[in-house]
């Protein structure tokens, strides 16, 4: 189909759209943006957006292994990044009470993050124009892009990195999943954007 | 901080605001 235009509200609701009506459970999807003008420039990585859905059928028992004292300062941060936003929305000095799960602390880290020239699970998968898709805790943890071994260390077992025209679809899941074509054509019409 | 890109707060609110509604969801006393 021909591309959409682009906007942040219009790329959160094909994250949405796209993880919420997959058949497989997804546990998060970032859209990570491209910086280039044209083909022949320099580009990086960064982050368009992302939409975090959690893991089906959490066991809080068994989802996060971090001790108390990384629990401490997971909350601690949490509770100054609802301050920082708190000027519009968000109550001030909102208790985090809950756990804060290795994979939604991953989600967050993903905000600093950038890939610069092909670097980088992303940034290969952009360079190469080709998907990546690494399925199971042994092929995460032998892989050699940080985010892939990261990731694993924060449990997930899945994570997949479809490149468009204007940047790269990022998916991971705490579940096994093999690769699905049908998931990846539509990951490519949905991100086809243009400006 | 305050230099956090626009499209990273919009990202950040919404996830702290979900976080919140499947708190709520979850809790004993949400029924």
């Amino acid at each position: 189909g021909e591309s959409q235009p682009f906007n942040q509200d219009s790329l959160q609701q094909r994250l949405q759209g796209l993880i919420d009506n997959a058949r497989d459970s997804w546990t998060y999807g970032i859209f990570w943006q491209s910086s280039a003008v044209d083909y022949t420039s320099p580009s990086f990585l960064g982050w368009g957006d992302g939409y975090y859905k959690g893991e089906i059928n959490k066991q809080k028992t068994t989802t996060s292994v971090s001790s108390l004292a990384e629990q401490e300062h997971r909350k601690k941060v949490l509770r100054e990044l609802n301050s920082l936003i708190s000027g519009t929305q968000m109550p001030e000095n909102e208790a985090v009470d809950e756990e804060v799960t290795d994979t939604e602390w991953f989600f967050l880290i993903s905000m600093t993050q950038s890939f610069v020239n092909g670097s980088g699970l992303p940034g290969q998968a952009m360079f190469s124009n080709q998907p990546v898709w690494i399925a199971g805790r042994e092929r995460l943890l032998a892989s050699q892009c940080e985010r892939a071994r990261q990731g694993e260390g924060f449990g997930l077992q899945t994570i997949v990195c479809i490149p468009s025209t204007n940047g790269v679809l990022e998916l991971g899941s705490t579940e096994l999943i093999f690769q699905s074509s049908d998931l990846m054509n539509e990951a490519r019409v949905l991100f086809n954007f243009s400006y | 901080n305050k230099d956090l890109p626009l499209s990273r707060k919009k990202s950040l609110r919404r996830f702290l605001e979900k976080r919140k509604e499947r708190q709520v969801s979850a809790s004993p006393y949400a029924y």
